[in-house]
C-alpha cells in the first residue's frame, strides 16, 4: 500500500503544540514535515501561515529567536 | 534536506512578517 500521511496539518494540531510550549516557525515546520503530511513545501508554508494568522498566538523572544505560544 | 527546511522557514517568516 502507498504510504499515506500520518500527520495532519490542522489548526487543532498547531494549537496543541503551541499550548504545550513556545515554538519557532522552524520548530513547527519540523512537526509537519512534507514527507509526513503529504503536502508540498508551498502548501505547508501557505497553510501554516493561514493557521498562525487565525490563531494569532502570543510572541516572545527566546535566545534571540521569535517563538509563538498560546495559553489555554 | 535542511536547506529546504531553511527555505520554508524563511518563506513562512516572510508571510507572517507581512501580517503581524
Amino acid at each position: 500500500t502507498p504510504s499515506s500521511s500520518d500527520v495532519q496539518l490542522t489548526e487543532e494540531a498547531v494549537r496543541r503544540y503551541l499550548i504545550r510550549k513556545p515554538m519557532t516557525t522552524k520548530d513547527l515546520l519540523k512537526k509537519f514535515q512534507t514527507k509526513r503530511t503529504g503536502l508540498s513545501s508551498e502548501q505547508t508554508v501557505n497553510v501554516l501561515a493561514q493557521i498562525l494568522k487565525r490563531l494569532n498566538p502570543e510572541r516572545k523572544n527566546v535566545n534571540d529567536k521569535m517563538h509563538f505560544y498560546l495559553t489555554e | 534536506s535542511s536547506s529546504e527546511a531553511d527555505e520554508m522557514a524563511a518563506a513562512l517568516d516572510l508571510e507572517l512578517n507581512d501580517f503581524m
